[in-house]
Protein backbone atom coordinates (compact mmCIF):
# COMPACT_ATOMS: atom_id res chain seq x y z
CA UNK A 1 0.00 0.00 0.00
CA UNK A 2 1.12 3.18 -1.07
CA UNK A 3 1.07 6.72 0.53
CA UNK A 4 0.31 9.97 -1.26
CA UNK A 5 3.31 12.72 0.10
CA UNK A 6 2.64 16.70 -0.41
CA UNK A 7 5.21 18.72 -1.88
CA UNK A 8 5.87 20.34 1.30
CA UNK A 9 7.64 16.63 2.39
CA UNK A 10 10.18 18.05 -0.77
CA UNK A 11 10.13 21.89 -0.89
CA UNK A 12 10.84 24.43 1.21
CA UNK A 13 8.43 27.32 2.06
CA UNK A 14 9.85 30.28 1.24
CA UNK B 1 0.87 50.24 -15.88
CA UNK B 2 0.64 47.39 -16.76
CA UNK B 3 -0.55 45.78 -20.30
CA UNK B 4 0.29 42.96 -22.08
CA UNK B 5 -1.03 41.66 -25.63
CA UNK B 6 -1.40 38.70 -27.73
CA UNK B 7 -1.78 38.42 -30.94
CA UNK B 8 -4.13 35.53 -31.01
CA UNK B 9 -6.16 34.43 -27.76
CA UNK B 10 -5.47 31.28 -28.10
CA UNK B 11 -2.49 30.17 -26.35
CA UNK B 12 -3.77 32.09 -23.54
CA UNK B 13 -7.16 29.86 -23.85
CA UNK B 14 -5.32 26.60 -23.62
CA UNK B 15 -3.12 27.68 -20.60
CA UNK B 16 -6.56 28.50 -18.98
CA UNK B 17 -7.93 25.04 -19.82
CA UNK B 18 -4.13 23.40 -18.48
CA UNK B 19 -4.69 25.04 -14.87
CA UNK B 20 -8.58 25.17 -14.22
CA UNK B 21 -8.64 21.64 -13.19
CA UNK B 22 -5.55 22.04 -10.55
CA UNK B 23 -5.97 25.58 -9.35
CA UNK B 24 -9.20 27.53 -8.09
CA UNK B 25 -7.09 30.83 -7.77
CA UNK B 26 -3.48 32.13 -8.39
CA UNK B 27 -1.21 34.79 -8.07
CA UNK B 28 -0.01 36.44 -11.32
CA UNK B 29 2.83 38.08 -10.90
CA UNK B 30 3.92 40.77 -13.36
CA UNK B 31 7.33 42.35 -13.74
CA UNK B 32 9.41 43.56 -17.16
CA UNK B 33 11.13 39.90 -17.46
CA UNK B 34 7.37 38.28 -17.78
CA UNK B 35 4.58 37.15 -16.15
CA UNK B 36 5.00 34.11 -14.00
CA UNK B 37 2.03 31.78 -11.66
CA UNK B 38 3.32 29.48 -8.76
CA UNK B 39 0.59 27.58 -7.15
CA UNK B 40 -0.10 24.70 -5.50
CA UNK B 41 -3.68 22.50 -5.73
CA UNK B 42 -5.38 22.39 -2.57
CA UNK B 43 -3.73 19.35 -1.09
CA UNK B 44 -0.70 20.35 -2.16
CA UNK B 45 0.29 17.35 -3.67
CA UNK B 46 0.83 19.10 -7.14
CA UNK B 47 1.81 22.54 -8.02
CA UNK B 48 1.64 24.60 -11.45
CA UNK B 49 4.59 26.99 -12.53
CA UNK B 50 3.84 28.94 -15.50
CA UNK B 51 5.98 31.01 -17.26
CA UNK B 52 5.12 33.58 -20.04
CA UNK B 53 8.72 35.75 -20.89
CA UNK B 54 7.47 39.59 -21.55
CA UNK B 55 9.42 39.39 -25.06
CA UNK B 56 7.41 36.34 -26.12
CA UNK B 57 4.41 38.85 -26.04
CA UNK B 58 3.28 41.50 -28.93
CA UNK B 59 3.05 44.84 -26.68
CA UNK B 60 4.60 43.88 -23.10
CA UNK B 61 4.77 47.32 -20.75
CA UNK B 62 4.87 46.49 -17.00
CA UNK B 63 5.97 49.81 -14.85
CA UNK B 64 5.81 47.98 -11.21
CA UNK B 65 5.78 45.04 -10.67
CA UNK B 66 2.42 43.80 -9.33
CA UNK B 67 0.88 40.58 -8.11
CA UNK B 68 -2.80 40.19 -9.27
CA UNK B 69 -4.67 37.26 -7.46
CA UNK B 70 -7.41 35.90 -9.48
CA UNK B 71 -9.95 33.45 -9.76
CA UNK B 72 -9.02 30.65 -12.27
CA UNK B 73 -12.86 29.92 -12.54
CA UNK B 74 -14.14 33.33 -13.55
CA UNK B 75 -10.81 33.70 -15.84
CA UNK B 76 -11.31 30.69 -17.81
CA UNK B 77 -14.97 31.83 -18.29
CA UNK B 78 -13.94 34.93 -19.60
CA UNK B 79 -11.08 33.61 -22.08
CA UNK B 80 -13.55 31.52 -23.25
CA UNK B 81 -15.52 34.38 -24.63
CA UNK B 82 -12.52 35.27 -27.33
CA UNK B 83 -12.04 34.03 -30.61
CA UNK B 84 -9.23 32.06 -30.82
CA UNK B 85 -7.82 34.58 -33.24
CA UNK B 86 -9.19 37.16 -31.73
CA UNK B 87 -6.17 39.67 -30.09
CA UNK B 88 -6.39 39.39 -26.61
CA UNK B 89 -5.02 42.30 -23.91
CA UNK B 90 -4.82 42.15 -20.59
CA UNK B 91 -4.39 45.72 -18.90
CA UNK B 92 -4.23 47.41 -15.14
CA UNK B 93 -3.27 49.85 -13.82
CA UNK B 94 -0.40 50.27 -10.57
CA UNK B 95 -1.99 48.84 -7.81
CA UNK B 96 -5.01 47.65 -9.36
CA UNK B 97 -8.40 46.17 -7.69
CA UNK B 98 -9.49 45.02 -11.16
CA UNK B 99 -7.85 43.56 -14.34
CA UNK B 100 -9.41 44.26 -17.93
CA UNK B 101 -9.31 41.81 -20.84
CA UNK B 102 -9.67 42.94 -24.77
CA UNK B 103 -10.89 40.78 -27.04
CA UNK B 104 -10.44 42.19 -30.17
CA UNK B 105 -11.77 40.62 -33.39
CA UNK B 106 -8.91 40.30 -36.38
CA UNK B 107 -11.11 42.49 -38.39
CA UNK B 108 -11.24 44.86 -36.05
CA UNK B 109 -14.96 45.47 -36.24
CA UNK B 110 -15.69 43.31 -32.77
CA UNK B 111 -14.33 44.54 -29.26
CA UNK B 112 -14.93 43.31 -26.43
CA UNK B 113 -14.28 44.09 -22.25
CA UNK B 114 -14.18 41.75 -19.54
CA UNK B 115 -12.98 43.47 -15.77
CA UNK B 116 -12.55 40.86 -13.38
CA UNK B 117 -12.70 41.61 -9.77
CA UNK B 118 -8.94 40.98 -8.20
CA UNK B 119 -8.62 38.60 -4.60
CA UNK B 120 -5.99 39.25 -1.81
CA UNK B 121 -4.10 36.60 -1.40
CA UNK B 122 -1.19 35.43 0.82
CA UNK B 123 1.97 34.84 -1.47
CA UNK B 124 3.02 31.15 -0.73
CA UNK B 125 6.27 30.45 -2.27
CA UNK B 126 8.16 26.93 -2.81
CA UNK B 127 11.55 26.90 -2.89
CA UNK B 128 12.43 24.45 -5.68
CA UNK B 129 16.00 23.62 -5.73
CA UNK B 130 17.74 23.13 -9.16
CA UNK B 131 17.74 19.06 -9.46
CA UNK B 132 20.09 17.39 -11.65
CA UNK B 133 17.45 14.18 -12.66
CA UNK B 134 18.01 10.39 -13.12
CA UNK B 135 15.66 10.13 -15.98
CA UNK B 136 14.84 12.82 -18.40
CA UNK B 137 12.28 11.62 -21.12
CA UNK B 138 11.12 13.57 -24.37
CA UNK B 139 7.76 12.04 -26.09
CA UNK B 140 4.70 12.76 -27.85
CA UNK B 141 2.73 14.73 -25.45
CA UNK B 142 -0.59 13.31 -27.25
CA UNK B 143 0.84 9.29 -26.48
CA UNK B 144 1.84 10.60 -23.10
CA UNK B 145 -2.18 11.93 -22.43
CA UNK B 146 -3.61 8.61 -24.34
CA UNK B 147 -1.45 6.30 -21.82
CA UNK B 148 -2.56 8.25 -18.72
CA UNK B 149 -5.89 7.97 -19.71
CA UNK B 150 -5.65 4.53 -20.48
CA UNK B 151 -4.14 3.17 -17.68
CA UNK B 152 -6.49 5.28 -15.33
CA UNK B 153 -9.18 2.99 -16.09
CA UNK B 154 -7.27 0.10 -14.42
CA UNK B 155 -6.20 1.75 -10.78
CA UNK B 156 -5.66 5.06 -9.15
CA UNK B 157 -1.54 5.37 -9.74
CA UNK B 158 0.41 4.62 -12.44
CA UNK B 159 3.93 3.39 -11.94
CA UNK B 160 6.53 4.70 -14.47
CA UNK B 161 9.78 2.51 -14.43
CA UNK B 162 12.55 4.06 -16.49
CA UNK B 163 15.86 2.71 -18.12
CA UNK B 164 18.23 2.51 -21.13
CA UNK B 165 15.31 0.66 -23.01
CA UNK B 166 13.09 2.83 -22.56
CA UNK B 167 9.93 3.66 -20.48
CA UNK B 168 7.09 1.44 -19.33
CA UNK B 169 4.12 2.59 -17.65
CA UNK B 170 1.83 0.46 -15.32
CA UNK B 171 -1.27 0.34 -13.28
CA UNK B 172 -2.59 -2.61 -11.23
CA UNK B 173 -6.18 -2.93 -9.77
CA UNK B 174 -8.58 -4.93 -8.78
CA UNK B 175 -9.74 -5.76 -12.35
CA UNK B 176 -6.48 -6.90 -13.42
CA UNK B 177 -3.64 -4.86 -14.50
CA UNK B 178 -1.71 -3.14 -17.56
CA UNK B 179 1.34 -1.91 -18.91
CA UNK B 180 2.53 0.44 -21.78
CA UNK B 181 6.25 0.05 -22.79
CA UNK B 182 7.66 2.72 -25.16
CA UNK B 183 11.30 2.38 -26.54
CA UNK B 184 13.33 4.77 -27.41
CA UNK B 185 12.84 5.84 -31.09
CA UNK B 186 16.51 5.05 -32.80
CA UNK B 187 16.38 7.82 -35.51
CA UNK B 188 12.67 9.52 -35.82
CA UNK B 189 12.59 12.00 -38.97
CA UNK B 190 9.70 13.53 -36.85
CA UNK B 191 11.05 15.50 -33.88
CA UNK B 192 7.68 15.67 -32.71
CA UNK B 193 7.37 11.61 -32.56
CA UNK B 194 10.46 11.20 -30.77
CA UNK B 195 10.99 9.33 -27.91
CA UNK B 196 14.28 10.38 -26.43
CA UNK B 197 15.43 9.14 -23.08
CA UNK B 198 18.89 10.43 -20.99
CA UNK B 199 18.98 8.50 -17.96
CA UNK B 200 21.78 8.13 -15.78
CA UNK B 201 20.11 5.99 -13.50
CA UNK B 202 16.99 3.93 -13.55
CA UNK B 203 14.15 5.07 -11.74
CA UNK B 204 10.73 3.72 -10.44
CA UNK B 205 8.29 5.78 -9.00
CA UNK B 206 4.33 5.67 -8.35
CA UNK B 207 1.95 8.88 -8.89
CA UNK B 208 -1.88 9.33 -8.59
CA UNK B 209 -3.52 8.84 -12.02
CA UNK B 210 -5.73 11.96 -10.80
CA UNK B 211 -2.95 14.60 -11.32
CA UNK B 212 -1.67 13.08 -14.27
CA UNK B 213 -4.78 13.39 -16.12
CA UNK B 214 -4.86 16.92 -15.34
CA UNK B 215 -1.28 18.13 -16.68
CA UNK B 216 -2.40 16.19 -19.84
CA UNK B 217 -5.00 19.39 -20.11
CA UNK B 218 -1.61 20.83 -21.36
CA UNK B 219 -1.45 18.45 -24.32
CA UNK B 220 -2.78 21.32 -26.81
CA UNK B 221 -0.06 23.23 -25.52
CA UNK B 222 2.99 21.53 -26.78
CA UNK B 223 3.22 18.09 -29.38
CA UNK B 224 6.30 17.16 -27.06
CA UNK B 225 6.24 16.86 -23.12
CA UNK B 226 9.56 16.57 -20.66
CA UNK B 227 9.16 14.40 -18.01
CA UNK B 228 11.85 14.46 -15.78
CA UNK B 229 12.42 12.00 -12.55
CA UNK B 230 14.62 11.28 -10.08
CA UNK B 231 14.38 8.54 -7.46
CA UNK B 232 12.04 9.35 -4.20
CA UNK B 233 11.16 13.49 -5.21
CA UNK B 234 8.38 15.01 -7.35
CA UNK B 235 8.14 14.41 -10.87
CA UNK B 236 8.46 17.40 -13.06
CA UNK B 237 6.43 17.76 -16.41
CA UNK B 238 7.07 20.05 -18.49
CA UNK B 239 5.42 21.64 -21.46
CA UNK B 240 6.84 24.11 -23.78
CA UNK B 241 4.64 27.53 -24.86
CA UNK B 242 5.23 28.19 -27.87
CA UNK B 243 8.33 30.61 -28.34
CA UNK B 244 6.92 32.62 -25.35
CA UNK B 245 7.21 29.89 -21.98
CA UNK B 246 6.97 27.14 -20.28
CA UNK B 247 4.46 25.67 -18.07
CA UNK B 248 5.75 22.76 -15.55
CA UNK B 249 3.69 20.46 -13.39
CA UNK B 250 5.49 19.16 -10.34
CA UNK B 251 3.74 16.36 -8.41
CA UNK B 252 4.61 14.58 -5.00
CA UNK B 253 5.18 10.44 -5.89
CA UNK B 254 3.22 8.41 -3.84
CA UNK B 255 5.67 5.95 -0.94
CA UNK B 256 5.57 3.07 0.83
CA UNK B 257 3.94 2.88 3.61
Amino acid sequence: KKKQTTLTNFFKKS
Amino acid sequence: MFEARLAQSAILKKVLEAVKDLLTEATFECSDSGIQVQAMDNAHVSLVSLNLRSDGFDKYRCDRNLSMGMNIGTMTKILRCASSEDTVTLRAVDSPDNIIFIFESQNKEKLAEYEMKLINMDLEHLGIPETMYSCVVKMPSQEFARICRDLSQFGEAITIACSKEGIKFSAAGDYGNANVKLAQTADSDKEEEAVLIDMQEPVKLTFACRYLNSFVKATPLCAQVKLSMSSDVPLVCEYQIGEIGHIRYYLAPKIDD
